[in-house]
Formats: C-alpha cells, sequence, structure tokens
C-alpha cells in the first residue's frame, strides 16, 4: 500500500507541473488535483496513463459545464445581429473581427464592420483593409471621434441597409482603466438604445500567452458589458491557454472559438476534446 | 529541501537564534504560490525556491522581524538581486547610426515601444529615425508614420521594395545621407515557432548588423515567456527587453522567467498607451509587484 501512495505522488506531482506550466494556475490546478486525490479513494487508478484519462474527464467537466450557443445562426436570429468585440491591447480584436467578417461572408450573409477604434493610431485603415480582404462594408469616423458615434452610425446604417451581421471592433483597453471600462458601457447602451437587445453578442478576445491576468480581464470586462463568449487567440503559439479553466470554473463564461493564425480563415470552433487532449501533448 | 545529513545538522542547530527549516519550509509553500499566481514560470518558481531555501535556512534571526518576515526579506532581496545587476542603457555606437532593432510576438506592442524610445533618446539628444519593417500586417507602416508625424520624427517606409533586409540597408544610408545618429527598426510580430520568420530576423541581423537587439514582451505573459525568450535567445540572440503593459495589474512574474533563462536585462517597461509612457527598469519595484 505504502509503495502504491508513492507512485500516486509521483504521478499527480506530474499532473501538477503540467497544468501549472499550461497556466492553469495554483487555485484550479489544486482543486483539480484534489478532485483526482478524492476520486482516487473512490476508484482504482493505476498510473499515469489512468491518473491522466480522469485529469481529462474533469477538465472536461468543467469546460462543458455551461451551453455553448452555436455562433452560426438559425432563421430566427436578430438583424441585424450585433456583435462587441472587446479586450485588452493588442489580443487580436481587429484581426479577429475581420476573421468573422469573412465567416459570415462566406455563409452568404451580408456583413458591417464599424471601426469604433477612434484613438489608435491607424486603427481605423487596418480594420478598412479587412473590410475588402472580405467583401464586408465599413462605417468609420475620423480619428479622435466618439466611438460610440461610430457604433451608433453604424447600427442605424446596418438597420436601413437590412445587413445581416455587425460586427463592431472597440480599441483595446486595460480592465483597470475605469474611464475607458465607462467608454464601453456607454457604446452598448447606445446600441441597445437603438435597436432592443443589442449587442446581441460581446465576444472577448483573450490572448493565449496571458496568464493569470485573464482572470480579472474577463471579470472586470464582463462586469462591464457581459461577456457572451471568449475567443481565445494565437493558439497557433506554444502558449496552452490553460487560463481558459480557471476562467469557466470561476466565471461560467463560455469559451467560443480560439484563433490559430493571422489570415481570415484562421478562426475555429472551440472544440473542448481537442483543446484538452493539446494541454497534454 | 536538505540533504539527510544537513538534515541532522539542523536539528541540532534548531533553537539557536537561526531560522528554523519548519519556519522557512512553511513560508516558502506559501511564496511558492505567490510567485506561480504571479506568471513566474513553474521551473524557474521551483529553482529560484530552491535558492531562497538554502540562503534561509540557517541565517541569523533578525530581532525585528517574524521569522515569516524574514524569508520574505529573503525572498524580495533575492528576486531583486537576479532581476537587477546589469548595466541597462543603450549601447551607442560610436560610428552612428546606432541600430535598435525591435523583435516580439505579435501584438505585444513593438511599434508602440519604437515611438516610445525614439521620443525618449529625442529628449537625450539623439536624431533617430523610425523604420517600418513590417511590411505584413494591414496598416502597419501608417502605424509607424502617423506615430513618427506626432513626434516629428521621420520615418523610412518601404516603396517599391517591401524586402525586410533592403528596407533596412536602405534606412541605414538613408539616415547616414541625413546625419541622423539612432535608427529604430520595428519589425513584424512573429511567432518563436515560425521557423521562416525566425530565420528572417537572423538575416536582418546578419545583413545590417544592430547594435542592439531588444526583445518587446507582453507583461501578461504567462507560462509561456520561457519558450518565447528562450528561442529568440537561442535562435537570434538579443541585448535587452522591454516588458510592456505593466500599467495594468498583471503582476509580471514573466520578467523574472525571463532573465532566468536568459540571462538578458529588462531595460524598459511600458506604461500606458502613450508615447511618453516608458520607463527605465527598476528591478525592486519588479520584485514588489511580483510579491503583490
Ligand atoms: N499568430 C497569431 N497572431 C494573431 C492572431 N490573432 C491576431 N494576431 C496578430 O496579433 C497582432 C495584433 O492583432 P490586432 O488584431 O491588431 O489586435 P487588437 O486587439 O485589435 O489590438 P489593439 O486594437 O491595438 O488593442 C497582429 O499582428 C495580428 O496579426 C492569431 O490567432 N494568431
Ligand atoms: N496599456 C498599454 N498599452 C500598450 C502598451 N504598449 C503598447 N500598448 C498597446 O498595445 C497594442 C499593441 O501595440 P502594437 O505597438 O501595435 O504592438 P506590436 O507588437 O507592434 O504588434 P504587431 O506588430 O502586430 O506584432 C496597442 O493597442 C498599443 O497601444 C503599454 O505599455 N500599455
Ligand atoms: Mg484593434
Ligand atoms: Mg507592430
Amino acid at each position: 500500500i505504502k509503495g502504491h501512495r508513492t507512485l500516486d505522488e509521483e504521478v499527480l506531482d506530474e499532473i501538477e507541473a503540467t497544468l501549472l506550466q499550461a497556466d492553469v494556475g495554483p487555485e484550479t490546478t489544486s482543486k483539480i488535483i484534489s478532485r483526482i486525490r478524492e476520486r482516487g479513494r473512490r476508484e482504482k487508478m493505476e498510473g499515469l496513463k489512468a491518473v491522466k484519462k480522469v485529469v481529462k474527464e474533469e477538465i472536461l467537466a468543467i469546460m462543458d459545464s455551461a451551453p455553448t450557443a452555436d455562433m452560426s445562426h438559425s432563421m430566427s436570429i436578430p438583424r441585424p445581429y450585433v456583435i462587441m468585440v472587446v479586450g485588452v491591447n493588442g489580443t487580436g480584436k481587429t484581426t479577429t473581427a475581420g476573421k468573422l467578417a469573412r465567416k459570415f461572408g462566406k455563409e452568404g450573409k451580408k456583413v458591417l464592420l464599424a471601426a469604433a477604434d477612434t484613438f489608435r493610431a491607424a486603427a481605423t485603415e487596418q480594420l478598412e483593409i479587412w473590410a475588402k480582404r472580405t467583401g464586408a462594408d465599413i462605417v468609420r469616423h475620423k480619428s479622435g471621434s466618439d466611438p460610440a458615434a461610430v457604433a451608433f452610425d453604424a447600427l442605424s446604417a446596418a438597420l436601413s441597409r437590412r445587413t445581416d451581421i455587425l460586427i463592431i471592433d472597440t480599441a483595446g483597453r486595460l480592465h483597470t482603466r475605469t474611464n475607458l471600462m465607462e467608454q464601453l458601457k456607454k457604446i452598448k447602451r447606445v446600441l441597445g438604445g437603438l435597436l432592443e437587445g443589442a449587442p446581441h453578442e460581446a465576444l472577448l478576445v483573450l490572448d493565449a500567452t496571458t496568464g493569470q491576468n485573464a482572470i480579472p480581464q474577463v471579470d472586470y470586462f464582463n462586469q462591464a458589458v457581459g461577456i457572451s463568449g471568449i475567443v481565445l487567440s494565437k493558439l497557433d503559439g506554444t502558449a496552452k491557454g490553460g487560463v481558459v479553466i480557471a476562467i469557466r470554473d470561476r466565471l461560467s463564461i463560455p469559451l467560443r472559438m480560439i484563433g490559430i493564425g493571422e489570415g481570415p480563415d484562421d478562426l475555429r470552433d472551440f472544440d473542448p476534446s481537442e483543446f484538452v487532449e493539446a494541454l497534454f501533448g | 529541501l536538505l540533504s539527510e545529513g544537513l538534515e541532522q545538522v539542523f536539528r541540532k542547530l534548531g533553537k539557536r537564534g537561526k531560522l528554523s527549516e519548519s519556519d522557512v519550509r512553511n513560508c516558502l509553500r506559501d511564496i511558492r504560490r505567490v510567485l506561480l499566481e504571479a506568471d513566474v514560470n513553474y521551473k524557474v518558481t521551483r529553482e529560484f525556491i530552491e535558492r531562497v531555501g538554502e540562503k534561509a535556512i540557517g541565517a541569523k534571526v533578525l530581532k525585528s522581524l517574524t521569522p515569516a518576515q524574514q524569508v520574505i526579506k529573503i525572498v524580495y532581496d533575492e528576486l531583486t538581486y537576479l532581476m537587477g545587476g546589469s548595466a541597462v542603457g543603450i549601447n551607442f555606437s560610436p560610428a552612428p547610426p546606432t541600430v535598435i532593432m525591435l523583435v516580439g510576438l505579435q501584438g505585444g506592442g513593438k511599434t508602440t515601444v519604437a515611438a516610445k524610445l525614439a521620443r525618449y533618446f529625442r529628449s537625450k539628444g539623439k536624431s533617430p529615425m523610425l523604420v517600418a519593417v513590417d511590411t505584413r500586417r494591414p496598416a502597419a507602416v501608417e502605424q509607424l508614420r502617423v506615430l513618427g508625424l506626432a513626434l516629428d520624427v521621420p520615418v523610412h517606409s518601404p516603396d517599391a521594395n517591401t524586402d525586410p533586409i533592403d528596407i533596412c540597408t536602405d534606412a541605414v544610408t538613408a539616415a547616414r545621407r541625413s546625419g541622423l545618429d539612432l535608427l529604430i527598426l520595428d519589425t513584424a510580430g512573429r511567432l518563436h515557432v515560425d521557423q521562416e520568420m525566425m530565420e528572417e530576423l537572423v538575416k536582418i541581423r546578419e545583413r545590417v548588423r544592430p547594435h542592439e537587439i531588444l526583445l518587446v514582451a507582453d507583461g501578461m505573459t504567462g507560462q509561456d515567456a520561457v519558450n518565447i525568450a528562450g528561442e529568440f535567445h537561442e535562435r537570434l540572440g538579443f541585448d535587452g527587453v522591454i516588458l510592456t503593459k505593466l500599467d495594468g495589474d498583471a503582476r509580471g512574474g514573466a520578467a523574472l522567467s525571463i532573465r532566468t533563462v536568459t540571462g538578458k536585462p529588462i531595460k524598459f517597461v511600458g506604461v500606458g498607451e502613450k508615447v511618453d509612457a516608458l520607463e527605465v527598469f527598476h528591478p525592486e519595484r519588479m520584485a514588489s509587484r511580483i510579491l503583490g
């Protein structure tokens, strides 16, 4: 018995190392390890392979715990379907907005992009190139104008042009900047004022290389505008993005899609089992 | 932590005004968790805890501090020591122009840092020129041009020739012609595991011979910091690091990870989106930040 227990501790150490190095974070990792220990008391679990299988099940249970709404829609969805793209600086929002325009464009939908980042140098020009690339229309104002005004104009245009999908690209902002979070709330209010229920989606783009700071990011953005889904970008690198397990466990916000490159087609629906396999890959 | 032999010695010393092993062990268990929460890499944390453990066990008990406070002080001092202790200036060439090359992953803040460095060194009496080497990202050249215009700093951008190496060599010629003494090369963001793109950087380095290569890394990077920095260090080599977006609440453990794995110093930190938001790196401030 004593020998068996020592082996399990070694196996658990190895699992712990894998999870921690995947950015799962100490709190969620110890929660998972405790669950494994608990299950180890009730069921037979010999060797690394068997324990890994149980760990994968436990993680999948966390990842699958909230329903993943399908973004490829049925006919009953509102029109325009308004998607707001938010997140901290440099995570891939503008690129993701472009990828979404490509995705919906391919589905035959009429897409309008709104350049609501009126602050950063050449942000509008960047989105304009994506509009050209994907065949989407674009609404933009001059630099320094009110992002809420851009959002308002874009939604008005979408309503009059019978656009199917309106994608609003917002400026990167650290979640700790209260005034910028207020600006985001204003954009949301303005949209809802013009079309009840808008925005129908607020997608938070999270960089897969981000560590534990992803948790307060999601928390603050969620409190500000309500996040309907997370897009985990830059998963084509070596980062595992394990922090999404902690996010799902604490905030139960669904992980919708993953970004796996810089091109227009580099966007995939999130596949929990693929994700869990890659954690241990 | 200790071998059986040392443990014996230890038990004998026990209560003689030295930090007991159990004092240290308990404290280090908490410190380990603090470091992992702060995004310090797992292996770097383990190594660091062992180091501190050796320093702390048997350290003379200071009257004014509790054992836990004392261990924390040793941790803080060790963190500060590990991340500091290097000249963090930029090596200026005696034969101008000095060439600084900025590299790093997508979205880390290179283009913004390029503008910040231009402004910073101009305030120190240099005549900088910004070079837009990113021909891939949509409107990247435009982004640098807008920043340069706002600063009234010349920006060399690609003409018909979009070869990154040619853009750089043309820029060196242009800088010499205009008597400018500092060139800042803003390269495209790339993955450390993209062989072709990493090779491009190596080719630029070989042809252009920058005096300073700086890795621009996002301050909120987690465990992957060791892979990113390690790969850039091995494939390309760099002289220093600029850690960005530290105006947020990210703890910045990547700072220790990068320093430990590459031995290279952090020279500057980005603390905001505006061009004046650049600070010289202070190891003791980073140590407090990491410890939360
Ligand atoms: N490798 C990789 N790069 C990506 C991915 N998504 C975006 N990028 C790159 O990340 C960088 C930043 O992307 P942006 O779309 O400008 O990010 P952003 O969030 O809009 O940035 P700000 O508006 O400045 O906050 C660009 O170089 C993109 O090409 C991805 O999934 N994989
Ligand atoms: N809050 C904050 N934002 C920053 C800082 N440095 C850069 N940013 C922002 O981060 C985002 C990305 O910056 P860029 O300069 O475009 O990054 P990059 O590394 O050139 O990106 P690529 O060229 O696509 O690889 C922009 O929104 C910048 O304004 C910083 O220190 N603090
Ligand atoms: Mg953007
Ligand atoms: Mg750039």
